[in-house]
């Protein structure tokens, strides 16, 4: 089944963890079963909820022994949205842990034990093309590229646009890039509408939509909430990633 | 001779690159010899100065075996600051890189040859706690955290002194930890002001300077320039670093 989407970014600070989270709640309000994968060491998509670092049993857990995966997967309050978070580990055993994430066969068997029961299954990946990240090429069907509307950003986008086409002609031929996602995007100042004029006019698979650079994040991962449950108005931010679910679906079903 | 500071961060995006780039001209332009050594895999540091990936022999060819390392360390207009930038890298190759920049002795030996005719030497490191970030803190003696003053970046903050504490303990006990500089801080945002009122009164060692969240560290980046340079009157931010250079000094003589 063609479901599993890697969100991936060479730059730290792109919005990986934030396209991530608030794409998984857009597919599951329109009735997707979606699982919510958090492959980075940092366990951020655990932190964008408020929940510290040891609250969830997780991938972790599962990796090192010390829970079945049923129990690493968790429910959220969407019917819809189940979430395998990090799950707890110790700082100073990420090097290991990056090496267990690596041998594919173990995240691939975890997928394939539950590919049947998602209609979507979104990957968070920690920034740089190290193991995880090459982990994570090898098993999606898709990829999303968060990229900052900043110089330094868009300086290394044609790093990780090199790694994905590699990746699909030597280890997974299924790879399709579904497009680079601008985001904090500010066109009222120039450095930013510059790397704008050069994205719009320079990449082959560019997004439609745009993410702006918008207080409300900080405020919805001060919050703990993904941004369309802050309450109150839904903010226009939370439109935009209701907008790209519908290219992402548009993309997806051309392919 | 205690001169390795390592700038790193669990979060992406933090300003680590903006940091060293930034201390590394103002110790320079204070008459210090100054090596700045990019170990980002992603070679933000070249980027910052709008050289492309391929433009300077650097560690990744000295460490390929396919230049001498005096001609990977390269010049600057300011005669008292020289780079060690990553080099020329197929962005395919970086978990090998990886794995060639953690084998201690590499950079270890490489920094010992260097050492004595350098009064500081600056790490920029990738975002993460994996293999390059634990090599750079086995080889530093000191350390700087830059902490975005946002939600996110604050959950993670205790993984890094967490592997701080670790290394110091178990692996390289000279290690000193600087201090946490706040960055990107806007205290008119009450997502950030709040980040920053548990960073003032939770941590022990945090920078009094902090940087605040403007428009010129983009211009410079897309000028391809550090902010003391851009020309013209000097940015209030470029101050920021000054006075920041200023505090570690300070820290230095103390320890
Ligand atoms: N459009 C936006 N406008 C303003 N802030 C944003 C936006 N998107 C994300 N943020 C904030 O910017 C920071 C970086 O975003 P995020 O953590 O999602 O990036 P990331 O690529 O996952 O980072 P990392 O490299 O650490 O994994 C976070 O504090 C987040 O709340
Ligand atoms: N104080 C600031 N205000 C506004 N923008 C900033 C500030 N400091 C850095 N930036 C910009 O924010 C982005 C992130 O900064 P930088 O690349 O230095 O972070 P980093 O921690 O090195 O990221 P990475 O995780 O990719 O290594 C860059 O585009 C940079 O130009
Ligand atoms: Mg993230
Ligand atoms: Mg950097």
């Amino acid at each position: 089944m063609k479901n599993k989407i890697a969100i991936i970014s060479t730059k730290g600070g792109t919005g990986k963890t934030t396209s991530a989270l608030n794409l998984a709640v857009v597919f599951a309000e329109r009735g997707r079963s979606v699982l919510l994968v958090d492959l980075d060491p940092q366990g951020a998509i655990g932190h964008s909820l408020a929940k510290g670092d040891t609250e969830w049993v997780g991938l972790a857990d599962y990796l090192m022994g010390r829970a079945p995966l049923e129990t690493a997967i968790i429910a959220t309050k969407l019917s819809t949205l189940s979430i395998l978070p990090r799950g707890k580990l110790d700082p100073v055993d990420i090097v290991q842990y990056e090496m267990a994430l690596q041998s594919v066969d173990s995240i691939a068997k975890i997928i394939e034990a539950v590919d049947a029961d998602f209609d979507c299954i979104f990957f968070d990946t920690p920034s740089g093309l190290g193991l995880v990240t090459r982990t994570a090429l090898k098993i999606a069907d898709f990829v999303i590229l968060p990229l900052q509307a900043e110089p330094l950003a868009l300086r290394s986008i044609g790093q990780t646009l090199r790694v994905i086409d590699h990746v699909k002609t030597n280890e997974n031929e299924s790879l399709e890039l579904l497009g680079i996602l601008a985001t904090m995007v500010q066109l009222g100042e120039e450095a930013s509408f510059n790397v704008m004029s050069t994205v719009w006019s320079g990449f082959a698979t560019v997004f439609e939509t745009v993410i702006p650079r918008a207080q409300v994040f900080s405020a919805a991962s001060e919050a703990g909430l993904p941004i369309a449950f802050l309450g109150g108005r839904i903010p226009p931010e939370a439109r935009r990633f209701e907008a790209l679910a519908t290219e992402i679906e548009d993309r997806i079903a051309l392919l």
